[in-house]
Parts: structure tokens; C-alpha cells; sequence
């Protein structure tokens, strides 16, 4: 049998509203490693690859391995009836059609519990080499979502160029042209207040900015997002959950016309 | 949207 149990319900409450518009359905992985997703938007896009470790679990036990498929929407509307102070526990036999999730007060007054009907979705898993990238840039979540809110509303594609001066994220539309600029700043006391720049070599990356915005819904997730840029590669979007593990978007990129 | 590419053209299955 599978058996998670996680205190900070909350957690999994904004994981799946990070992930749902971006894809309707996919498999929870799950190991005695942890739970892993790797799921890809509809049009093949982007990619949203989970891993959550079995040790950041407050209890976690997985007999045999499982592909459990899950329809995001309608675990969101589970979700929605746990309370953001809830403690939450996932549970399935094994070959289970059903995904159990029990909902218990942090007083332990109210315990509720939930079937999820789980889908057979078949799956192929994309290999993503580990790679050294160009930039790595590391600033607090709520800056990179309000660059991709605020440039979404002037334009559909964003230029991200990481250079030593900064990283500069350009568009232009019918309104005319945008263009914000961060420093390397490690003035600021907190690390998640930072933007720290690691930079091998000079990189230029074009994206549509409607995936962007919409990896933004990860931010209540993280105080810090990271950005992996490589000429011609997807760039990688990364939300670190605490202990307990971290979503990564990958978004391929626009040719420049 | 013109231009944009996809991802299975970067990363092959696994």
C-alpha cells in the first residue's frame, strides 16, 4: 500500500493549483523514494517535473511502485474542502482505482476523508539530461511574477538576456515596448531577497510569455524561484518546497523570427 | 504561436 501523510496540507493545496491549468492529468510516480509527476501541457510546450522526497513526508510508506493518474482538476476540487491548517494523508491500496486523501483539523476535532477516481494514463517519460547551464539566476519569486504579469500585458514574447550587467527581460507589442533589468544584489539581509547572477557565458532566449505567467502560480510555494538559461535549450523555471522537495517548469523556446 | 518550438524536440524519451 501507499501511505503519505503531511502536516502543512497547505503545501499540497498550492501544488496543485500551480500545476492544474498548466496540465489536466498525469501520474503521480510513486516509490519508496518519494512521489514524483512528470506531466506536459497539451500542446507540448512545457513540462512540469515534480519530485517531493519521502524523507520531507511527516510519514511515508510505498510498498510497490504505482502510477497513480490523477485528473488535476478534480483533485483541486478535493483540495479545496481541506482547511490550509489541515494536516493531509494520501492513501491507496495497491492496484488501487481510488486515491484516499483524509483531512484532519489541527485540533484533531474534524477528520474528513475523500475518494479521488483515478485515471489509466499512458505516459512516456522525457530524459532530461543534467547539463551545466549558461546563467543560473536566483531571485524572490514575487519579482520574476511581477516581470511576467507586467510584461504580459504589453506583449505575447519575452527576450530574457543574462549578461554581466544583469538579466533584462524585453517585449513590445501594440502598446509599445518594455524592458526591466535586475542587478546582481546581495545587499539585501535575506537570502530570499537577493538576485544572484551565476553567469559562465552570455545567453539570449526568447519565450512566449503566457507559459511564464502561468509558472508564476508556483510562487505562493517559494520565497526564491531560479531561472536556467542555455543557448537553445529550454529554459528551466525552478520553485524549491522547503524540505520536502521541488517543481521545475521547463519551457521550450521561440526561434526568433 | 510562430516560432515556438517543442519540447520533445529538445529531450528525447527516456
Amino acid at each position: 500500500m501507499f501511505e503519505a501523510r503531511i502536516t502543512q496540507g497547505a503545501v499540497l493545496k498550492k501544488l496543485v493549483e500551480a500545476l492544474k491549468e498548466l496540465v489536466t492529468e498525469g501520474n503521480f510516480d510513486v516509490s519508496s523514494t518519494g512521489l514524483q509527476l512528470q506531466a506536459m501541457d497539451s500542446s507540448h510546450v512545457c513540462l512540469v517535473s515534480l519530485a517531493l522526497r519521502e524523507d520531507g513526508f511527516e510519514h511515508f510508506r510505498c510498498d510497490r511502485n504505482m502510477a497513480m493518474g490523477i485528473h488535476f482538476q478534480n483533485l483541486s476540487k478535493i483540495l479545496k474542502c481541506a482547511g490550509n491548517e489541515d494536516t493531509i494523508t494520501l492513501k491507496a491500496e495497491d492496484n488501487a482505482d481510488q486515491l484516499t486523501l483524509m483531512f484532519e483539523s489541527s485540533n484533531q476535532d474534524r477528520i474528513s476523508d475523500f475518494d479521488l477516481k483515478l485515471m489509466s494514463i499512458e505516459s512516456e517519460h522525457l530524459g532530461i539530461p543534467d547539463q551545466e547551464y549558461s546563467a543560473e539566476i536566483k531571485m524572490p519569486s514575487s519579482e520574476y511574477q511581477r516581470i511576467v504579469r507586467d510584461l504580459t500585458s504589453i506583449g505575447d514574447t519575452v527576450l530574457i538576456s543574462a549578461t554581466k550587467e544583469g538579466i533584462k527581460f524585453s517585449t513590445s507589442g501594440d502598446v509599445g515596448t518594455a524592458n526591466v533589468t535586475l542587478r546582481h544584489n546581495t545587499t539585501p539581509e535575506k537570502p530570499e531577497e537577493q538576485t544572484i547572477i551565476d553567469l559562465k557565458e552570455p545567453v539570449a532566449l526568447t519565450f512566449a510569455l503566457r507559459y511564464l505567467n502561468n509558472f508564476a502560480k508556483a510562487t505562493p510555494l517559494a520565497p526564491v524561484v531560479k531561472l536556467s538559461l542555455t543557448k537553445d535549450l529550454p529554459i528551466v523555471v525552478e520553485y524549491q518546497i522547503g524540505e520536502l522537495g521541488a517543481v521545475k517548469f521547463y519551457l521550450a523556446p521561440k526561434i526568433d523570427d | 504561436l510562430p516560432g515556438q518550438q517543442r519540447l520533445t524536440s529538445f529531450f528525447g524519451a527516456a
